[in-house]
């Protein structure tokens, strides 16, 4: 699931900093 | 003592909620009720309006009347300016989930859960979450946009070709009646962590845990209702109803994007989108 929900996943690891939409 | 961690609950919940929306339900209230005159949001009505207050859309500060620059003979083909309105909602959507991913992060307990739970709810429960927030900015003339700085009217968007034009009615006809149970802020914070933490998302691994802190959160809620509300007794059951006909809604939302990939080529959807609904319903 990870996998297919990189972006979901990595703005729940990521805390504060703004990930590039 | 229960219900003072309940309480405590409430107010980390609304601290948080104020911390991750740019727009509370309170403000857009006041610029929709005329309350903020000097704050008065551009009003899309019509095409001409569209492309005068495009470059807009998703600005956070509009300037000026008189440092907007003064449009002339450049103006982009109305069907464009349509489509690149349409990409950016698509843009401001994909912000918007970021904003209730770092929501949902604050709820006790959701970073504890496994990471592909806390990608699961997430998953089925956004454009619910997305759904109840925009009702916030709707009211049945019209629509709030790029953080309550301009109002688009419901009849222009009614007016956008197919199948555009239909797409956004049903949220209208939700919002009206979601917005006569007159949740505040403080409400709505707790409502969408309910939403978020339904143990009932399809293939969950530990639903146990999921179903723990929604059974906390819903008392939270119900005693929040009941002394926020202390005129509306049936509040909480009326707002958990609403839980019901919002999986409709979102599942009929997704329906008409999965048609609008097979008739319209050129319509391609954010990657973040894309994601949260691929194999959703």
């Amino acid at each position: 699931l990870k996998e297919k929900h990189k972006i979901l996943h990595r703005l729940l690891q990521n805390s504060t900093s703004p990930v590039d939409l | 003592p229960e219900s003072a961690d309940l309480r405590a609950l409430a107010k980390h919940l609304y601290e948080s909620y104020l911390k991750s929306f740019p727009l509370t339900k309170a403000k857009a209230r006041a610029i929709l009720s005329g309350k903020n005159s000097d704050n008065a949001p551009f009003v899309i009505h019509d095409m001409r309006s569209l492309m005068e207050g495009e470059q807009f859309v998703n600005c956070r500060q509009i300037p000026t009347q008189e440092h907007r620059p003064v449009m002339g003979a450049l103006h982009p083909p109305p069907d464009e300016a349509e489509l690149r309105f349409l990409h950016s909602c698509q843009f401001r959507s994909a912000e918007a989930v970021s904003e209730v991913t770092e929501f949902a992060k604050s709820i006790p307990g959701f970073v504890n859960l496994d990471l592909n739970d806390q990608v699961t709810l997430l998953k089925y429960a956004m454009i619910e979450v997305l759904f109840i927030m925009m009702a916030a900015l709707m009211n049945k003339d019209g629509t709030l946009i790029s953080y309550g700085q301009i109002f688009m009217t419901r009849e222009f968007l009614k007016s956008f070709r197919k199948p555009f034009g239909e797409m956004m009615e049903p949220k209208f006809e939700f919002s009206i009646k979601f917005n006569l149970l007159e949740l505040d802020d403080s409400d709505m914070a707790l409502f969408l962590s309910v939403i978020i933490l339904s143990g009932d998302r399809p293939g969950l691994l530990n639903v146990k845990p999921v179903e723990d802190i929604q059974e906390t959160l819903l008392r939270s809620l119900e005693l929040q209702l009941k002394m926020n509300h202390p005129d509306s007794p049936q509040l909480f059951a009326k707002v958990l109803q609403k839980m019901t006909d919002l999986r409709q809604l979102v599942s009929d939302h997704v329906q008409s994007i999965q048609l609008l990939k097979q008739t319209e080529i050129d319509m391609c959807l954010h990657p973040l989108l894309q994601e949260i609904m691929r194999d959703l319903y």
